[in-house]
């Protein structure tokens, strides 16, 4: 599996449709404080299946959508899609005879999220699965979040062994 | 079930020791599963001692330090089953320069030995310059993000951005 | 007692409202007394809307809009009862460089108000900079600490210790 | 009160006598991660009475000892010493008649802490209220320690609203 791009809208501070090319090697993103660079983090990880709102530094699901700001209204409702490269053949049967695969999340302001793997759609579930087959998903050590490397320093043993399960 | 508990601990183990003394330039680092005779019960803790340092306990480690050791057992974990892709926000904010460096080095080792997309939010201007390309984040209109491309042979802009 | 509690309140939230434009260059800030009849149980609460953005859950604000606004309360107490002394160890971390700057320029006005010396551990070359003096802290045996004068005139010298 | 320097030695990886001038206005302590910086600091707040190894990342007081090196042997014996201006005599009435106090702490291995003042052996409370009554003190929020910034950030309101009162 490889990650080729990802498209926002609507998702917190990007209010318009944002498309972030995924290449090869190391992608620096940069900017100053508040600008939305973890926003845009936050959408990957909640595409690919986050059920914490928490984690997402919300309340609740909902805190995801774009509230508006000074001149613009809010918005109901926020779309992440990310695109993927399935040439080697390794999705689940139902989606495997694509070389590419689109997955989206869409959110309705009070009616929750609707998942979609190339157009069907699918529960949160296989959309979990799909990432985990792939060494990756929402809550994979490979996604870390502001701040985690300092929480991780200082958990317990036993919160720490979890990660060590992402590897087995 | 154990079993490969077991054989996964002993892999991240000798990742962690090796990717240990080389961003800490020396020193030593392993870990051990404590409080239980399972596996599947233990936790995980984690002994370092930086160069020509005593192990003492985890916490009187510096904040640097610490953040460093984490980083490395991430990455020991991340090395025995590489992921696709790789999203790291703000790891390198209580790094000194040296380590900056250091952990760069680190960052370019794990992209020749995986196919591992790297995205990397930083905030410092050792770690932008090692970049392959750059993103920014803008709020030109506040309250409102834009992406745009940095040019990285342009140190004025890049620097506006840090 | 219950009175002096609001008495203080009021100054420390005046402070803060008056800070938290200073430093976020606009926007606006107020403290909330929360859960309690009785200010002697309530708990303190932070209502921050950065400039041009909306007032959302204190949580939604970026780590540096967190980490600027959790500074500015501590000062806004500080100065309801200005201390002989202020120790600030590595504050400046997740903070970019404009933010800095308007950092090190609440650092000077308090210091001009108050009478406080300030000891202020960094590895920022921008707050570096904006000290009057750096002292650097070395280990040239490993593990053993020594403190050694730095010259603010010497940026070869400061970047070293950054 | 003025402080007016801080003297280490045996202070965790201060081992040999160390002494820094606190000048008016804003002094910088700078260096690599690692090279003693923040137990500088923690030397002033154990000094002012801090009674809690946690707050000073140790499991027990006597981690403030220098613990040895692969060259250097461990010590049996921390002492820091702070001196302070009292010219404009705040200080409470049995040692208000110095222009100069000089509190000192030092502690022995397996035997605990000994406070001084102006040489007279005194009890932990005793340089506590000193502090307290000028506005500062191993708790005071004008002493920030590494991280407490986030964590303030992330208290509950009822744990912050315990800096409040240290303003009343
Ligand atoms: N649902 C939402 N609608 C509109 N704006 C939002 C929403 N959720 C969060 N924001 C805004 O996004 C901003 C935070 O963005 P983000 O955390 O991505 O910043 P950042 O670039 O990571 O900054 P830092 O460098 O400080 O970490 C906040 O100022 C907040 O007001
Ligand atoms: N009792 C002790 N004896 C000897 N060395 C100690 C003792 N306690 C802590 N240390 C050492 O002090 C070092 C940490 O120092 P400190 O936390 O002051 O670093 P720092 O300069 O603040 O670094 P950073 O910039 O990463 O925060 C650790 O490497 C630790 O080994
Ligand atoms: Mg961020
Ligand atoms: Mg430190």
């Amino acid at each position: 599996m490889e990650f080729k791009r990802i498209r926002l809208s609507g998702f917190k501070s990007f209010v318009d449709p944002t498309e972030l090319i995924i290449e090869p090697g190391l992608t620096g993103i940069v900017g100053p404080n508040g600008c939305g660079k973890s926003n845009l983090l936050e959408a990957m990880r909640w595409v690919m299946g986050e059920t914490s709102a928490k984690r997402l530094r919300g309340e609740m699901m909902d805190d995801v959508i774009f509230s508006g700001t000074e001149r613009r209204p809010s918005r109901n409702l926020a779309e992440v899609t990310l695109l993927l490269d399935n040439s080697d053949r390794k999705a689940p049967a139902q989606f495997n005879d694509s070389d590419e695969l689109e997955v989206s999340r869409r959110i309705e302001r009070d009616s929750g999220s609707a998942y979609r793997i190339n157009g069907v759609e699918v529960r949160a579930r296989d959309v979990q699965m799909l990432f985990a087959d792939a060494a990756t998903g929402a809550n994979s050590p490979s996604l870390v979040s502001q701040g985690q490397v300092s929480a991780f320093v200082n958990a317990k043993p036993q919160e720490r062994r979890l990660i060590l399960e992402e590897a087995a | 079930g154990r079993q490969k508990m077991l054989e996964a601990f002993e892999i991240v183990n000798k990742n962690f020791g090796e990717l240990f003394s080389k961003i800490f330039n020396g020193g030593h680092g392993h870990l051990v599963l404590t409080e239980a005779d399972d596996p599947l019960e233990a936790g995980l803790d984690i002994m370092a001692s930086p160069p020509g340092k005593k192990l003492l306990h985890r916490s009187l480690l510096s904040g640097g330090e610490q953040a460093l050791t984490a980083i490395t057992l991430i990455f020991a974990v991340f090395l025995t089953n590489p992921a696709p892709v790789c999203v790291l926000d703000e790891v390198d904010a209580p790094l000194d320069d040296a380590n900056i460096e250091r952990f760069c080095d680190l960052l370019d080792e794990i992209k020749e030995r995986t196919e591992t997309r790297f995205l990397i939010v930083t905030h410092n201007a050792i770690s932008m310059a090692r970049m392959e390309r750059l993103y920014g984040v803008t709020m030109s209109e506040q309250g409102v993000s834009q992406l745009v491309s940095v040019d990285l042979e342009n140190t004025e802009e890049m620097r506006a951005f840090a």
